[in-house]
């Protein structure tokens, strides 16, 4: 009998978990809040009502082990295999096993957060299985998220509630709405930013992006914190200044330097000697033919000499005086092969130097 | 940082890695060499179904990009049923 997820469902709504042992690394009040916060996930959506007792068989046992612990699926060490669960049945069924290898924490992002690795594991537990969807809860990869605004996705509830329906009892608060995963596909899909980042082209969206590389026609899409965790979703603008090897992500007036996946320093939009009147930027793209960075705010656009460290003199300007033609608000920017590509809304301005070349659609860089 | 998906002049350990990855998750059996005049093993197949459950290129063949994914914690819970 393995370790293993089951199209199942359990045959009542009302269910027992029992915490048979705990790990060192957490004091028992916050895992006994973790275990419950992450039950509570799935109870929100769906009519299930879990219940804690303290002897005796439970329908979800919950406990830690490391290495051959007697079910079939041995742990193997840290990293690598963080738990596992069993689906919906009699006996092992609904367990779950935490591997006491890993370092699990109750709210920080370094180690394993024990709130979203059990959410994940009760989601086996109840009868689902991985997700092929990067946002989604259930997908089969660890990826930190911000526990105190955890909002289970729109996948993961769409997939409980087709087993289990949804919950009779309407919450006296509306309940955030399921986010969900960007589509390539959106013919409205505005993107937040775009930059390259050493040959290959990020395209953000909300918390996830898009990476796409110059000899490969696929692009794969991943959750932004699934590369940097200390980056925020819904950014405002990105570049890269490939001399430097850097990557700059804008969110407000917070900056954040990016070399690869570490982040190596963190500034302010005032260190590129935006006025203190400019409180967010829209886009922001590096001219390499130039070495200037341009820095997008409604239809208007600076121009930043990463050289002397200086704004340019004259700007604000009209991004219509320099790239004709785009009488839009420009939404995100990048350059590639000499070419700068403007967004606006769903609708992307190619320009080579300031001649309009051709209006394309994000599907021209991403795969539908 | 992630290098694209190129082959990998892989090291026993990391094709033994993929290969224990594999049969744990992917229900591939262990012995995976070509055989009955089947062309492609099925190792092959098993790597070639992970990366398109992981919406990697698939190229069935162990690159440096797919053994990065392996690598990743994740949960121990089979992505295919047994």
């Amino acid at each position: 009998y393995r370790a293993d997820s089951s199209s199942n469902k359990w045959p009542t709504n009302k269910l027992t978990y029992r915490i048979e042992n705990y790990t060192p690394d957490m004091s028992v009040a916050e895992v006994d809040d973790s275990i419950q916060r992450a039950l509570q996930v799935w109870a929100r959506v769906t009519p299930l009502k879990f219940t804690r007792i303290y002897s005796g068989i439970a329908d979800i046992m919950i406990s830690f082990a490391v290495g051959d612990h007697g079910d079939g699926s041995p742990f193997d060490g840290p990293n690598g295999f963080l738990a596992h669960a069993f689906g919906p049945a009699d006996g092992l069924g609904g367990d779950t096993h935490f591997d006491d290898d890993e370092t699990f924490t109750f709210k920080s992002s370094n180690g394993y957060n024990l709130f979203l690795v059990a959410a994940h594991e009760f989601g086996h537990a109840l009868g689902l299985d991985h997700s092929t969807d990067p946002g989604a809860l259930m997908n089969a990869r660890y990826t930190y998220r911000d526990v105190d605004s955890f909002v289970l996705p729109r996948d993961d509830v769409r997939k409980i509630q087709a087993l289990y329906g949804s919950n009779p009892e309407i919450p006296d608060k509306p309940e955030p709405t399921p986010p969900p995963t960007p589509n390539a596909c959106d013919p409205r899909l505005v993107l937040d930013a775009v930059t390259g980042l050493r040959g290959e082209t990020y395209f953000f969206k909300n918390k996830f992006f898009w990476r796409s590389h110059p000899q490969m026609p696929q692009t794969e899409q991943f959750l932004i914190k699934s590369f940097w965790p200390e980056l925020p979703g819904d950014i405002d603008a990105a570049l890269e200044d490939p001399s430097a090897d850097l990557v700059y992500i804008f969110k407000g007036q917070k900056v954040w330097a990016l070399n690869g996946y570490d982040v190596v320093n963190r500034k302010s939009l005032s260190s590129f000697r935006l006025p203190a009147t400019v409180k967010k930027i829209n886009a922001a793209v590096y001219d390499e033919s130039t070495g200037k960075m341009l820095f997008f705010v409604g239809k208007s656009y600076y121009s930043f000499d990463t050289n002397n460290k200086k704004m340019d003199k004259g700007y604000p300007k009209q991004v219509e005086e320099r790239f004709p033609g785009m009488t839009g608000k420009v939404t995100a920017a990048f350059q590639n092969n000499g070419f700068t590509y403007l967004f606006s809304g769903p609708r992307v301005f190619e320009f080579n130097e300031s001649t309009l070349m051709r209006v394309l659609g994000n599907k021209h860089f991403l795969q539908c | 940082f992630r290098v694209r998906s190129v082959p990998l002049s892989t090291d026993m350990s990391d094709e033994e890695f993929a290969k224990n990855y594999l049969k744990e998750l992917y229900a591939m059996q262990e012995d995976n060499t070509p055989s009955f005049g089947r062309k492609v093993s099925e190792m092959s197949l098993k790597l070639s179904e992970m990366q398109e459950f992981f919406g990697l290129k698939v190229t069935g063949t162990l690159d440096a990009e797919t053994l990065e994914m392996m690598k990743q914690p994740r949960c121990g819970v089979p992505d295919v049923a047994a």
